[in-house]
């Protein structure tokens, strides 16, 4: 399948909500989710890589006006869980590829990121999905990301 | 928006690659990337969370097939940044729930994650987009996964 990238996005209305020594096993996500969902915060990327001596991070991301409302909504459940610390950042902003056929290839994904890299541009968390690669930076650097990652795939000449 | 979740899909031809104590600095995940494609690896999820110290982990899934040329393609590069391991994990599933208006509420997420803990199976990894939650499970759950999420969303009574 071609790989056609039809454009780029950047939300720099994000908090990134580090869930830090969440314990492993089968119910943690559960009860940082339905704690969430009851608070009615809005949850955009979710991102858990897998544990480690029994203890994961969890990370996601919500709208910035959201983030207090996920902390204390959070903070409960973690202590009934025995562990877990929350952090939150705020000066991030999301980088979003949207495209189709990206799962064939690798290639989009190292286009993405040297483009980021050739702009000394650090990636602090990568989500993707067939049709989407997100991945998080800082705030401050949101703008020039979006104009790199757009001449990367030569959105510009469009 | 409304939430519509749509469907349950399930992928045991999956592998899972995981790159640990990659140097969180400008660069690494492009290197990582660029080797991956040129060996044409076919890549499908990748896992970023935050950096610590320092070094992050970097989890990506490939078809089985190609586990073997992502370990190749991977090992020079990492002796080349100074660090960094490899290792794959051939045991593992991915259970994804597609829907629509997912953005918007962490029930969604919620009600997957307290499916899959009421049925006592341990979420390895997460990843998720507007349209799409990921999860990666034991390969050997992958079924009873699939029911429990198809049931947990009301996908055998349509
Ligand atoms: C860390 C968390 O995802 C845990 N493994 C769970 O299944 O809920
Ligand atoms: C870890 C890796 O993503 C690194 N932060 C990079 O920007 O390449």
């Amino acid at each position: 399948e071609k790989v056609v990238v039809r454009g780029v996005a950047v939300d720099k209305d994000q908090a990134k909500v580090i869930v830090s020594n969440l314990p492993d096993k089968p119910g943690s996500a559960a009860r940082v989710f339905r704690a969430l969902a009851d608070a009615n915060v809005m949850v955009d990327m979710i991102v858990q890589n897998v544990g480690r001596g029994g203890v994961a991070n969890l990370t996601f991301t919500v709208p910035q006006t959201d983030q207090v409302k996920a902390q204390r909504a959070l903070e409960p459940v973690l202590a009934a869980m025995g562990g877990g610390q929350v952090a939150i950042h705020e000066q991030i902003a999301k980088l979003s590829v949207v495209g189709v056929g990206m799962k064939t290839h690798s290639g989009v994904a190292a286009t993405l990121f040297q483009a980021l890299a050739a702009a000394n541009i650090n990636i602090e968390m990568i989500s993707t999905s067939e049709i989407k690669i997100s991945v998080i930076v800082e705030q401050e650097r949101a703008d020039e990301a979006a104009r790199v990652a757009h001449a990367a795939f030569h959105l510009d000449q469009l």
